[in-house]
Formats: structure tokens, sequence, C-alpha cells
């Protein structure tokens, strides 16, 4: 099974258009692997992207130079996964 | 043989196990639930549905879950629903006289493929598992694949992404499948598709973004419905159309059900309160699954009084 050791949920507030924009170009970029749980629309609203974690450092600093607010949703997405696994197993017993 | 009074409603399941679930429910209710199967998907695999009848070829309702495989949530509020129909049936008056009216299908996992691919490989897929010639990268995003607006804005032509929309509209025989059997019924009255999450309750349109002509009545019954969600655990929903509440987004099922002529068309996108996104915790499937049939019931009610 693939793993998601390490990747982080950020919940990112765009505070105006130009940082949409700025989202809008990050989510052009292939290379990152970003995955948008809940989409980019406008500015003021929550968006949910999972990130892989040898991409995690390059996006913050991305987030950061451009002073758009971010915090993190989920820590490591991998926990969860384990968490989830375990409570199936234990349902199933 | 497992009963369905055995079943924990408040987990996830495998595909095996959903099915089989299915198959009890049949078996339990015998002269209410029937499974019929309306095609395979890419894979092969059964595209199994439950009809709710009372005999005859009533007009339908049609509900479905689970096209982006990742959304677990919504599988399993699916399954808890098929069995709340089916005990409810003779009990609550509100379901037995939908169901003296009109048939219910219920679609608990529109992409098979994908929701075993989730469990074995990656849980965090979303597409179909069909492969593109000239491609390395797997999959459709089925909720971009219907003849509405087929290739528009938000939807991608690049096969590695998650909105990819395919090749053609209906490539996806998951697709294919439910819309060959809503044209075949004929009689098909609402169309609900469950996803999650977000907590949104939508209708058309997604590919463009004009009101449509029951703009009004929709609103109001959506207004309605999400009230009745939030009545039970406080869960608060968005309403509204695809695109002005998410964003535009092509060739999504709703928008070609509407066109095709089927009023009452809405997706939900189920709750995730805690911020857990894809990975509601199992101790949430249950109340989950509660809120939504508020919501659903309002819904269902409104289609069986206004007929058309």
């Amino acid at each position: 099974q693939k793993t998601f050791i390490g990747d982080q949920v950020l919940e990112i507030t765009p505070r105006n258009e130009e940082q949409v924009k700025n989202l809008r170009q990050l989510e052009t970029e292939a290379h990152l692997q970003l995955d948008f749980w809940r989409p980019l629309r406008t500015a003021g609203e929550k968006v949910h992207v999972r990130i892989p974690f040898s991409r995690l450092q390059a996006v913050k600093i991305f987030l950061e130079s451009h002073d758009i607010p971010y915090s993190i949703m989920i820590e490591d997405v991998q926990v969860l996964l384990d968490k989830e696994n375990e409570e199936m197993l234990f349902h199933r017993r | 043989k497992e009963r369905s009074s055995g079943f924990d409603f408040g987990t996830y399941h495998t595909l095996e196990e959903i099915f089989q679930e299915m198959d009890n429910l049949a078996e339990q209710y015998p002269d209410l639930v029937s499974k019929l199967q309306i095609g395979y998907s890419f894979e092969k695999r059964p595209i199994n549905v439950l009809k709710f009848s009372t005999g005859g070829n009533k007009p339908a309702i049609w509900l479905d879950a689970g096209i982006h495989a990742r959304e677990w949530v919504s599988h399993a509020t699916a399954l808890w629903t098929a069995n709340q129909i089916a005990s409810d049936y003779g009990k609550d008056p509100s379901i037995t006289a939908l169901l003296d009216t009109m048939d219910i299908f219920l679609l608990p996992v529109t992409n098979p493929d994908g929701y075993v691919f989730s469990h074995t490989e990656n849980r965090m897929w979303r597409k179909t598992r069909s492969t593109i010639s000239g491609s390395l990268c797997v999959g459709v995003d089925p909720n971009r694949n219907w003849d509405a607006g087929f290739g528009g804005p938000g939807s991608s032509d690049n096969p590695c992404s998650d909105s990819y929309h395919g090749p053609s509209a209906n490539s996806e025989v998951e697709v294919k499948s439910i819309v060959d059997f809503v044209k075949s019924h004929g009689e098909i009255k609402a169309f609900i598709t469950l996803h999650s999450y977000s907590q949104l309750l939508m209708y058309p349109y997604g590919y463009k973004c004009t009101v449509s002509k029951d703009f009004n009545e929709l609103n109001e019954v959506a207004q309605i419905a999400a009230e009745a969600v939030t009545s039970l655990y406080g869960t608060t929903y968005e309403v509204g159309p695809i695109c002005s509440i998410i964003y535009q987004a092509s060739g999504g099922s709703i928008d070609w059900t509407y066109d095709y002529g089927i009023k009452y068309s809405f997706a939900f996108e189920l709750r995730d309160t805690g911020h857990y996104g894809f990975l509601l915790p199992v101790n949430q499937i249950l109340p989950t699954a509660e809120e939504t049939w508020q919501g659903l019931k309002k819904i269902m009610e409104h289609v069986r009084d206004n007929p058309y």
C-alpha cells in the first residue's frame, strides 16, 4: 500500500485576490503533487491541500514568502490512516 | 452467513462486505428489496443497485454514492440509508407513503474499482481505474465524464490529473451504465448523489454559471433539506448551485440528469466537522448517516408530493 508518512494537510486562507492568484499558480505546478481536498475558490475562504512530505518545505516557503496564512490541519496523514485501519480491524473482530 | 442485524453500519467495509450486506438486505426484506446489476466496471466488477419497490413499475428516485472512491463516508452512509429505508417501510408513515407511490434505486458503490483500489493500494484514490491509450496515468474522474458541458471549464484534459474528464463523454463504463439505466427506466424523477466532504447541498448547474429554470424551487427544497440535516447535530451546510458554491465543474452527473429532464437533481457533500477530510473517523459514520437521512427525507417527500 502507498504510504503517506509525513504528508500534511494544510488549511490555507488567501486574504485577497492576489494571494488567490498565487495559489492558483501553485495548483498548476504538477511536480508538487498537491491534492486539493477543499478547492480554491475566493479570497477569505479556506482551502485544504494535502502535500507530500517531500514537497512540504517548498510549499511552506512559498506560502510564507507570499505572506499567505496557513495552519496545519492534519499533522501526519499516515497516522490517521493507521488509526482508520485499526478501527476497521477492531470492528471486524 | 452473517445476518443483516449483525452488520456493523458504524465502520468502513470492503467491497465484498458491502455486496454481502446488499444480499442480506434483499433476503431480509424480500417483498421490498431486490438487488439488480446494471453493468460491470472497467475491471469487471458488478455495478449493483438495490431496488426498493412495493410492486409495479412506479416513478422512481435514484440515489448513488461513492462515485469518488476515497469518499468512504458516502458509501457507508448509503448502506446505512438502505437499511433505514427497508426497516422504516410500514413503520414510518412518510417512508411508507413514499414507497407506496414511488420506487427507490440505491447504488452504494458507484465506482467499485476505485473503491477497491482505495482499500488496497492508495487510500487517496478518487478516479476510475480505466487505462488511457498513450498515457501511463490511470483513471478518469467519473464526475467529469457525463455529457453535460463535457470537456469544459473545471475539468482537465490531462490524464494524470485527478479531474481528468476522459476521452469522451460516457467513456467510463461506470457512468454509461447509469446513463443507460436512467434512459431505459424513463421515469426517474429525482437523482441524488452523495459525496464527501465540506458539507454542501448543491443543485445544477456546474458546467455553466447561469441559474436553472427551476432555481427557485430547487433552492427552496435544498434549504429545507439542509435545515433538516442541521437539526439533528447542528452540522451546518451551505446550499446553492455547484458553480457558485464550489467552482465551475463540467461533466457532472446532476447537470446531465437535470438537462435530461430530471428536475430534482441534487448533490450532497457530507460532513467533516472536525477537519479530517476524507479520513473521517468511524465514530462519525452513524451521525453523518442519521443527519443526511433527515435531508434526504425532505427531498424525497417533496418529490413524492410534487409529481411532474
